[in-house]
Parts: structure tokens; C-alpha cells; sequence
């Protein structure tokens, strides 16, 4: 592999991206969808992120032109240079132009749209080309290559992770869930009376934690992945009370016994564990039972026993008068709550192996269902 | 039979690889001069580093294999350089 001179690279793994017009030779949602998947094949092995815009700059602005188009690569008609893309930088630098010449498709016939946006998307997150014939960045467009059975060569990871490094949770031991029988502390995800000690949501994935390991639900996967919680985050403890996002700090805050652990990402942030009495709880909690973070109006709520206390993100401060009673709150959902997820406009509280879907605004239980409904069980 | 004062005219794939070299591996203008003498060898050098990248034989002519890689489809981001 090679990077461009100078190497360069974003500073940021979040990006965003816009496609700015449509070729006629697709549906403009194939052409979406075919940048989307193209996105997520390097979204899968570094910790970058990319977004969508509708209008305005993006990171990186993806357009369709033919022959002189603006900059001093004009394209040459059908074959020959199908499109280029320039390095990571401003302005035009990050950008995508593909030539409209070419007939562009999305089977094996024609030029594959996405094959070319995930060679093109390299260039725009800093890698060069590629003398190997196998790798994705090799500049000739290789017909025969199977867009259905598409697969990064490990030079295109090295490439893409010699700028960025691996995913964060790269490098673990998927335990697959399937191909073979589970160890006999792994817990078996369809298991009809299987409970979660705490769950939370990461940057986008759910995250459901049980005894020594977590599952873990990604939005290129559907099916939940199991890994070790030592794996992701080595110096903490497992058998977890309670976890909960606070997206407004990009943390994820897990809670054991008397103390609490910050991390971000794959990092477990220094400084902690922390008392959970710098909360504000009164020295008579001596665990956690649940917590969950509401997005909206930055309040933490906190479950102990039959009670509830409200704790302020903005001001990281518990708020006043509290605790109160769950029922008197919550109706419906009873004390002694395994965990907590906020998702859809909904809070889903986790008791044994069944869950209540509670509407906030209606407060009341509007479903109740398997604990495990969100593992496919 | 040579045309008296006809204007010799390259081969189609001269100007051609001439264009690619340029376009991809940072063909100098004052190399472009001595293209029309294949055997100069800065020209050949490049050949050569052209059939290196793409994983050909590296004989520094333009033989047919070279040409055929030469005219499929590619990225517009040249290979080496700048």
C-alpha cells in the first residue's frame, strides 16, 4: 500500500459526506445505498464514522461529471479513468469525482459503482495506490471481482490502519454465538430465562452486559456479537451493576458495587474508578441497580432498590428532591430494576428476563417482552 | 514504400502511452522529447517503473501486455508522484 506524499489523514474519525448529483444511470437511493456500503467497508475496520448530509459542506462531497469538470484532471470519456478523488483536507481535498461517461452499474456488468466509491472513498481518507493486484487501492478496475463477495485485502488494512489504526473493537475474540458450542460460563443469548446485569448504548451500538462478557449490537451486523468485557476494556471488573451513555460527554459510565468507571470508546478514561458518593449518593447505597441517561434533557436517572434519584449532566450534580419512589414515577414498573435502555422515545427497564416498554410522555407500560428480544432471539 | 515528406505518423499507442506516462507516473516534459526515441532511457526507466507498479514483466517497451493493462479502465489518481 501506499499513503499520499506527506501522508495525509483526517484529525477526526466522525466524517461527513453528501453526494452532490445523481448519474442517470441508477436510482439516485442505489446510488445512496451503494456509497453508504462502500463507507462502511472501511467504517468496519477503523474507528471512523461517517454521516450523512442533506445540504451544505461535507467532509467529503461525492459528484458525477464528465470530460473538463473544474479542476485540472478533466475526464476522458468512456474507459480509461472512470473517476479520481482527491487526499484528506479542505475544500476540494476529500472530494469524489466520478466520470458520468462510464456507464455505471451496480452488478458485474458495466462499471460497478460501489467497487469504484470504495477505491475512490481510500484516496479520500489518505491512502494512495496499491501495487498489489489483489487490493482494493490497485489502480486498474478489476472486472472479475464479485461486488456480492467484496472483502478489503489485508494490504488495504494495513494501508487504512497504518493512518488510522483498528476498529476499536478490532483485534478481540468474537466468540461466534453459533459455529461453536459455547463455553459453559458463556452465556446462550436465546436462553428463554437469560437476564443483562446492566445495558447501554456506545456511539450508535447497543451494548447488553452479562457476567463476563457483553453483546454487542453494531449497525453493520445485525447479529449480536459476544466478546469478553476484558477484551474491550481489560481493568474492568465483570458481574456489573449498571451502565449508561452520556452522549453529551461521548462516555459510557459503568457501575460496580461503590464505585464507576468512565470510558470512551476502547479507552477507560484515567482518574477512575470514582466513589459513587462524588455523585451525590448518601453513604446508605452500596450499589447501583440500574441507570439510563435521557438524550434529550441531559437528566441521568439512577434506580436503587424501590427508589430513584435525577442526576444533571450539565451541572454534574444530583438534583433536588430526590430520591423518590419508582411507582410513584414509573407506574408499572416494578423495584429492583437489572437495567435500563433509552431507545425509540421509550425507556425499556430489564427485570429477570422480562422487559417493560414504558412511554415517558404517557407514562405508562405500553409493552412488556423477552429481556433477550433485541439478540434476534 | 516511404511517402516523400509524408509526415510520419506515430503509432496510436506512442501518443497514448505517452499521455498515460504523463498522467500517471510523472512523465517529465523534457522526457517527452526523447519518447519519440524508445530506446532513451529515461523513457525506458519509466516503462519500467509503469510495468513494476502494475505487476508486469518489466522489459521497458511497450509490448502487447503492457499495452493491454495500459488501455483498461483505472482510477484518474495517478500512481506515483505528487
Amino acid at each position: 500500500f501506499s499513503t499520499f506524499p506527506g501522508s495525509p489523514k483526517w484529525r477526526k474519525t466522525h466524517l461527513t459526506y453528501r453526494v452532490e448529483n445523481y448519474t442517470p444511470d441508477l436510482p439516485r437511493e442505489r446510488v445512496d445505498s451503494a456509497i453508504e456500503k462502500a463507507l462502511k467497508v472501511w467504517e468496519a475496520v477503523t474507528p471512523l464514522t461517517f454521516s450523512r448530509l442533506p445540504e451544505g459542506e461535507a467532509d467529503i462531497m461525492i459528484s458525477f461529471a464528465a470530460g473538463e469538470h473544474g479542476d485540472f484532471y478533466p475526464f476522458d470519456g468512456l474507459g480509461q479513468s472512470l473517476a479520481h478523488a482527491y487526499p484528506p483536507g479542505p475544500g476540494f481535498y476529500g472530494d469524489v469525482h466520478f466520470d458520468e461517461d462510464e456507464k455505471w452499474t451496480l452488478g458485474s456488468s458495466g462499471t460497478n459503482l460501489f467497487l469504484v466509491a470504495a477505491h475512490e472513498l481510500g484516496h479520500t481518507l489518505g491512502l494512495f495506490h496499491s501495487d498489489k493486484k489483489e487490493a482494493l487501492m490497485y489502480p486498474v478496475y478489476n472486472f472479475s471481482r464479485n461486488p456480492t463477495q467484496f472483502q478489503l485485502s489485508q494490504d488495504d488494512i494495513d494501508g487504512i490502519q497504518s493512518l488510522y489504526g483498528p476498529h476499536p473493537y478490532s483485534g478481540v475474540s468474537v466468540v461466534p454465538t453459533t459455529s461453536v458450542s459455547p463455553r459453559p460460563e458463556i452465556p446462550t443469548k436465546c436462553d428463554p430465562s437469560l437476564s443483562f446485569d446492566a445495558v447501554s448504548t456506545l456511539r450508535g451500538e447497543l451494548l447488553f452486559f452479562k457476567d463476563r462478557y457483553l453483546w454487542r449490537l453494531s449497525r453493520w451486523n445485525p447479529e449480536p456479537e459476544v466478546h469478553l468485557i476484558s477484551a474491550f476494556w481489560p481493568s474492568l471488573p465483570s458481574h456489573l451493576d449498571a451502565a449508561y451513555e452520556a452522549n453529551s460527554k461521548d462516555s459510557v459510565f459503568i457501575f460496580k458495587g461503590t464505585q464507576f468507571w468512565a470510558v470512551q470508546g476502547s479507552e477507560v478514561q484515567a482518574g477512575y474508578p470514582k466513589s459513587i458518593y462524588t455523585l451525590g449518593f448518601p453513604p446508605a447505597v452500596r450499589k447501583i441497580d440500574a441507570a439510563v441517561s435521557d438524550k434529550d434533557t441531559k437528566k441521568t436517572y439512577f434506580f436503587v432498590d424501590d427508589q430513584y434519584w435525577r442526576f444533571d449532566e450539565k451541572r454534574w450534580l444530583m438534583d433536588k428532591g430526590f430520591p423518590r419512589l419508582i411507582k410513584d414515577d414509573f407506574p408499572g414498573i416494578e423495584p429492583q430494576v437489572d437495567a435500563v435502555l433509552q431507545a425509540f422515545g421509550f425507556f425499556y427497564f430489564f427485570h429477570g428476563s422480562s422487559q417493560s416498554e414504558f412511554d415517558p410522555n404517557a407514562r405508562m407500560v405500553t409493552h412488556t417482552l423477552k429481556s433477550n428480544s433485541w439478540l434476534l432471539c | 514504400y516511404p511517402l516523400q515528406g509524408a509526415v510520419r505518423q506515430d503509432p496510436p499507442s506512442m501518443d497514448f502511452a505517452q499521455h498515460y506516462l504523463e498522467k500517471y507516473y510523472n512523465l517529465e516534459k523534457n522526457e517527452k522529447q526523447m519518447f519519440r526515441r524508445k530506446e532513451s532511457s529515461p523513457v525506458v526507466k519509466k516503462i519500467q517503473e509503469m510495468q513494476k507498479f502494475l505487476g508486469l514483466e518489466m522489459t521497458g517497451k511497450l509490448d502487447s501486455n503492457t499495452m493491454d493493462v495500459m488501455l483498461k479502465p483505472r482510477c484518474g489518481v495517478p500512481d506515483v508522484g505528487g
